[in-house]
């Protein structure tokens, strides 16, 4: 998959959660907003406690940002894992160090790829995927292959 | 014809059956 394709669209999804609205990568390279996003999508699993682990106003320092971003991701892998009951350890895990010292897109298009899957296998789910189908086709068509990618390698 | 414009009906029917059968899939599975 074209990964500027899929980090623009996934931005667009990030978009339909409340209060994301013109959310862009530089919003993201902290995993706060993340961290925020996988609480409202499963607070039972994503607690509240969960998220005090995760530094807010880390400002320009990269390794405090790579330090969230590493907690954000190893949540995901839990959930997928303890929750979904997927493995996902064929699905190449994002370089968190991209993203958090220089924004990659491709990096963190891999890393919404992963949160993308949280939402539409949660209890919740229902939600998420009608917010989806009322998006625009051509980011739907992306959204569907990224979905598909994460399928695949989860049955691999 | 669709209803909305520069999308076929072809389309609109793979992405609405993908995400119908997500809606219906188990949640917690791998199914």
């Amino acid at each position: 998959m074209e990964n500027n394709s899929l980090c623009d669209s996934l931005l667009k999804w990030l978009e339909t959660f409340p209060g994301r609205e013109g959310i862009a990568i530089h919003h993201l390279t902290d995993g706060v907003a993340m961290a925020n996003v996988l609480h409202q999508i499963a607070p039972e699993y994503f607690t509240q406690f969960w998220l005090t682990k995760i530094k807010p106003d880390v400002g320009d320092n990269w390794r405090l940002k790579v330090s969230n971003l590493r907690k954000v991701q190893q949540g995901i892998v839990d959930y997928y894992q303890e929750q979904l009951n997927q493995n996902i350890k064929h699905f190449p895990l994002p370089d968190l160090s991209k993203i958090g010292e220089h924004g990659d897109k491709m990096e963190m298009g891999q890393m919404l790829q992963l949160l993308l899957g949280c939402a539409v296998n949660c209890e919740n789910k229902q939600q998420y995927i009608e917010a989806i189908m009322n998006m625009e086709e051509r980011v739907q068509k992306v959204i569907m292959e990224a979905i598909q990618e994460l399928m695949l390698r989860e049955s691999s | 014809e669709s209803t909305k414009p520069g999308v076929t009906q072809a389309s609109e029917g793979v992405l609405a059956n993908f995400f119908n059968s997500l809606l219906s899939k188990k949640t917690g599975t791998n199914a």
